[in-house]
């Protein structure tokens, strides 16, 4: 509850036409920005325990999960530094979702697995040199793997085990022309 | 080889040999529908009265009419199964991906400005605009916070006999989810990923503020230039545009808004996705 109410506060201050329009300092916007990811950080405990719930806590077994911060500039420590990820898809809407999916990852060949054992089409579409140049971006993904979720129920989630697997090529590589 | 396309079994993008997007075909017909970026120099008033204000925070003054970015894209064309997209480049500071997913009814395209130069000492905002052989007959349609569209009328205003000082500025409105034009054939929506200002300066043109950079306050109390800066340098500045274009026929079933509407909520609450790694943690067997 503690954790809800820190992003509650932050989302009361952010209630101020300033936070809304952009005419505030730029100091000021940096500290809302900065109140914000706190909040955020504070309620990943919330989304970690409530997802961990989801997919059958055991002792033996709790998830990290997280979510990609900067998705927006094709990057995800997470996805790129690992050969075997979970992901999970939560829909918040009222009816049923079928979202593409985009990865940020290192080149290679990877399977898209759902959870009744079915593999899910997917592709590498290779990030753009105006995205991979930006000098601020660390990050060593070079492509975007794309899948379909399928139909996630509503307000519900559906899960998806994604490998690297070198002796398997993903199903459609894509062809590039300059 | 013949100009580029991509698509799927609903609609395909057509560019022409300069890499601009400029027709789209849909339903058996094809549009005139092209898409280019544009910017205004911020008009540097000097403050003392009312109409000499600069282009700031609080205000948007362009000084004089749209300039152009380039006249040639480099483009990259990347085509799969799932999606079909092309890069484009239009100069060191502004590019886009325009994509088209299997089974989808629209156009995605995710546009990255900045860092916006004032090597010259001018602020800039810069515009993605639309053009259609709409003729929308001066009105375009705006929402209200995502829910009502209002219809708002170029160079006028219900309510009083409005002398336009500014031909820009004063036919620009908040776009906080949706801008559409639309004649008795067709329609032209773009749904915006977060507040813009946006108008419809010419019959069949959309356009949507992607990105501003100024460099004079505008005296209406912030004290400070809209120049915000990071690592150094200019702030980046990357989103997404959704475009549908189609039949205006109120009698379609679902009408182009109720697809507008769905696709609207699909793209301003997302599936999220969270990740975890698993790499010794989990097998695929212990997963199922």
């Amino acid at each position: 509850e503690a954790h809800l109410t820190a992003l509650r506060d932050v989302m009361g201050v952010m209630q101020h036409h300033d936070a809304i329009t952009g005419t505030e300092k730029q100091h000021v916007a940096d500290d809302y920005a900065r109140m914000l990811y706190e909040g955020f950080e504070a309620c990943s405990v919330n989304t970690r325990s409530a997802l961990n719930q989801l997919a059958g806590e055991r002792d033996t077994l709790k998830f990290d999960w997280g979510y990609c911060k900067q998705a927006n500039i094709s990057a995800c420590v997470m996805t790129e530094n690992s050969d075997n990820i979970l992901v999970l898809l939560y829909n918040p809407l009222g009816h049923s979702s079928n979202d593409f999916v985009r990865l940020p990852v290192k080149e290679g060949h990877y399977l898209v697995r759902n959870d009744r054992g079915q593999t899910v089409a997917s592709t590498l579409i290779p990030i753009p040199s105006s995205v991979t140049d930006l000098p601020f971006r660390e990050s060593e993904a070079t492509h975007e793997l794309v899948f379909q979720g399928e139909q996630v129920a509503p307000v519900g989630y559906k899960s998806y085990y994604v490998s690297k697997d070198e002796s398997k090529k993903s199903l459609s590589t894509a062809e590039m022309r300059q | 080889e013949d100009n580029v396309s991509i698509g799927n079994e609903h609609l395909t993008v057509h560019f022409d040999e300069n890499g601009f997007m400029n027709m789209i075909s849909i339903h058996g017909e094809t549009h005139a529908l092209k898409q280019n970026f544009l910017y205004y120099d911020g008009a540097l008033g000097n403050n003392e009265e009312f109409r000499n204000r600069s282009s700031g925070a609080y205000i948007f003054r362009p000084n004089g009419t749209e300039k152009t970015v380039t006249d040639v894209v480099e483009i990259q064309v990347v085509k799969s199964d799932l999606v079909q997209e092309v890069h484009q480049i239009f100069n060191e500071w502004i590019s886009q991906v325009i994509r088209v997913y299997a089974g989808q009814e629209h156009v995605e395209l995710e546009w990255l400005v900045g860092p916006i130069p004032i090597d010259d000492v001018i602020g800039k905002e810069i515009i993605s605009r639309f053009e259609s052989d709409i003729k929308s007959d001066g009105a375009f349609y705006t929402d209200s916070n995502g829910r009502e569209m209002l219809r708002r009328v170029r160079n006028y205003r219900e309510t009083w006999e409005l002398d336009l000082v500014e031909p820009v500025s004063g036919n620009y409105y908040p776009i906080t989810a949706k801008i559409a034009i639309e004649d008795d054939q067709s329609r032209l929506a773009v749904l915006n990923d977060r507040a813009q200002g946006g108008s419809s300066l010419v019959d069949g043109q959309l356009e949507l503020m992607v990105h501003r950079r100024l460099l004079r306050d505008d005296a209406f109390g912030v004290g400070e230039a809209l120049n915000e800066t990071q690592y150094g340098t200019g702030l980046v500045a990357r989103g997404k545009h959704w475009l549908f274009f189609g039949s205006s026929q109120k009698d379609a079933s679902p009408t182009l808004q109720a697809k507008e509407r769905f696709l609207q909520n699909k793209v301003l609450l997302p599936s999220w996705p969270f990740v975890t790694p698993v790499d010794n943690l989990l097998t695929y067997d212990d997963y199922l």
